[in-house]
């Protein structure tokens, strides 16, 4: 028996809005620490990673570990049926081929209930190890996705380098090239304004821009977007989910041959 | 000349 409800049901909304872009099926986990999630693109050139932790949700039982193969379109049809104000309330059972969506007006005037068919789905779960990362970029989510969105409509890739003069995007296509400086800056109104630069060591890498902008459908979820990079490792784009959890995105870089 | 590689080249598979 699993049942699950959220107050703030929009939460779950923005969550698969997030990462349906990248994944088509998935399979959710469920335990006692939480409602959790690891996909692979089609391409398997990225991998998405969600943690929704028990503490977050307004109620929370999950009697035994269950994985849920779903459609994340499915989902999204079925989630979008929901009022932005409306509590969400999900139930799976073991064995069963379904799961269902409870929601509930605020002032609890109605209640519609969805129910939704279960997929098999063969998921692969990769190890992710524990790394020390050379640099680390913390700025505003919409500034990171205004930088995405700038530069895809001129090259295909981008260069993200870090040095002590702050992090710079960088691309080149047919029409011509662009480079965008973001210098640290902390001296803001609020603190989701600001941008930090965390570096250990300069480092340079090229990363896909369509998957960028793919993770950049987080955005709503959180103010501000951490990009963690190294040497000949994937880059980490990770959307924080106030009390709840995040959103990873892990891209494996263009390597130079 | 830049080559992507798969994300399981850097992660193992549990």
């Amino acid at each position: 028996m699993l049942e699950l409800r959220l107050v703030q049901g929009s939460l779950l909304k923005k969550v698969v809005d997030a990462i349906r872009d990248l994944v088509n099926d998935a399979s959710f986990d469920c335990s006692a620490t939480g409602f959790s999630l690891q996909a692979m693109d089609s391409s398997h050139v990225a991998l998405v990673a969600l943690l929704l932790r028990s503490e977050g949700f307004d109620h929370y039982r999950c009697d035994r570990n269950i994985s849920m193969g779903m459609n994340l379109n499915n989902m999204a049809k079925m989630l979008r049926c929901a009022g932005n104000d409306d509590i969400i309330t999900f139930k799976g059972d073991d064995g069963s081929d379904t799961v269902s969506f409870m929601f509930e007006s605020p002032t609890q005037d109605k209640i519609s209930d969805f129910e939704m068919k279960l997929m098999d789905i063969d998921s692969e779960r990769l190890g992710i190890p524990e790394a020390k990362y050379q640099a680390i970029v913390r700025m505003p989510s919409t500034e990171f996705a205004r930088i995405c969105k700038d530069l895809g409509s001129i090259g295909d890739t981008v260069v993200i380098s870090v040095t002590k003069e702050g992090v710079k995007f960088s691309t080149r296509g047919d029409i011509g090239s662009a480079n965008i400086v973001c210098r640290q800056n902390t001296d803001v109104d609020k603190p989701e304004q600001a941008t930090t630069v965390e570096m250990n060591d300069p480092v340079s890498l090229t990363f896909a821009l369509r998957y960028m902008n793919s993770f950049t459908k987080a955005t709503p979820l959180s103010n501000q977007v951490t990009i963690s990079l190294s040497s000949e490792l994937p880059v980490v784009v990770e959307y924080k989910i106030a009390e709840m959890g995040y959103v990873r995105f892990y891209l494996a870089p263009k390597i130079e041959e | 000349q830049h080559r992507q590689f798969p994300i399981i080249i850097f992660f193992a598979m549990t």
